[in-house]
């Protein structure tokens, strides 16, 4: 899976997946990716992108709940984003990319690593595996 | 306020020994693929714009799981799907089921942008990938050697995998081994 979040200086949001899905995955199969709010999902307060296990962040709205926990509890998006990870989704399933309407950036994952890249208008960047 | 950009090039359990012929290629395309957005971003143009960039960039790489190098079914054959999605108007498109598309994510753009509709799959979204006239490819240009060994190792195992999972090797016998009783990769 391949995904990009982005905020612009107006706090304006997007993101996007895409996907070849399971390996081995059942013809028809469809994953989180493609699914509003699961592995995919964008409002005024975030955009989100999801990789893993596809039926895990189906099970657990993964996007979708990260900007509800912005929008109705008030978390910054880096709590938001790691209750989401830690305790919404089982071990070793699951990890996003995220932005914020403020600029906020967040790489998180409970696998054992995830390919990603980061970068910020203050001048941070950062890519990482493990 | 500022802007920011992140991107993710898959999850999974990535061995931390990888060979560097293996790691550096994903390195270097995570960079670039970073520099792009970077630069979409600073030349103004909407984060709709820079995300579609950036995921049909990726999209272009084999070794992620999107585009070419995905992944395939348990018939040997490519499935992708893609989803964007505007925070501002919470606009959106999505497609699955896709098999001759090369970059699923612009077709999913076209599916928020061109229709009433938020989602379509297989049949209809291959047919209204003709009909906006997207690039199209045989499918067998999708499918690299390594994905083919990937699901040959899969099903000798009688297991799905995410982007990223290692073989489990019984040292003794070199044979795979199923080590979850659900016979479902939960490691990652």
């Amino acid at each position: 899976t391949v995904g990009c979040v982005v905020v612009d200086g107006n706090g304006s949001l997007a993101t996007a997946t895409s996907t070849g899905g399971l390996v081995n995955k059942m013809v028809g199969r469809i994953g989180d990716t493609p699914i509003i709010g699961a592995g995919t999902y964008a409002n005024r307060f975030c955009a989100v992108s999801a990789t893993g296990k596809g039926e895990e962040i189906m099970r657990a709205t993964v996007a979708r709940d990260v900007a509800a926990l912005m929008e109705f509890k008030g978390m910054s998006l880096e709590v938001a984003a790691d209750y989401v990870i830690q305790h919404c989704t089982p071990k070793g399933t699951a990890g996003l990319v995220a932005v914020s309407a403020t600029g906020e950036v967040t790489m998180l994952f409970n696998t054992t690593g995830m390919f990603r890249a980061c970068a910020t208008e203050d001048g941070y960047s950062e890519t990482g595996i493990w | 306020m500022g802007w920011a950009i992140a991107l993710h090039g898959g999850a999974g359990d990535i061995p931390r020994h990888l060979p560097p012929e293996r790691r550096q290629p994903r390195e270097a395309a995570l960079q670039n693929c970073l520099s792009m957005g970077v630069a979409a971003i600073k030349a103004n143009k909407s984060p709709l714009d820079v995300v579609e960039l950036v995921v049909r960039e990726l999209e272009n790489v084999p070794c992620f799981n999107a585009g070419r190098g995905s992944v395939l079914t348990n018939s040997g054959t490519v499935e992708m799907e893609a989803c964007i999605m505007d925070g501002n108007t919470k606009r959106c498109g999505a497609v699955s089921g896709l098999t001759t598309v090369v970059n699923p994510v612009s077709l999913a753009r076209l599916v928020m942008e061109k229709t009433p509709h938020i989602y379509l799959s297989f049949q209809g979204a291959e047919a209204f990938a003709r009909e906006q006239g997207v690039q199209t490819v045989d499918t067998s240009n999708f499918i690299t050697s390594e994905n083919v060994e990937r699901l040959k190792q899969a099903k000798e195992a009688n297991r799905i995998q995410i982007d990223y999972t290692q073989p489990v090797i019984m040292a003794s016998k070199g044979e795979y081994e199923e080590t979850n009783p659900n016979l479902d990769s939960q490691i990652g």
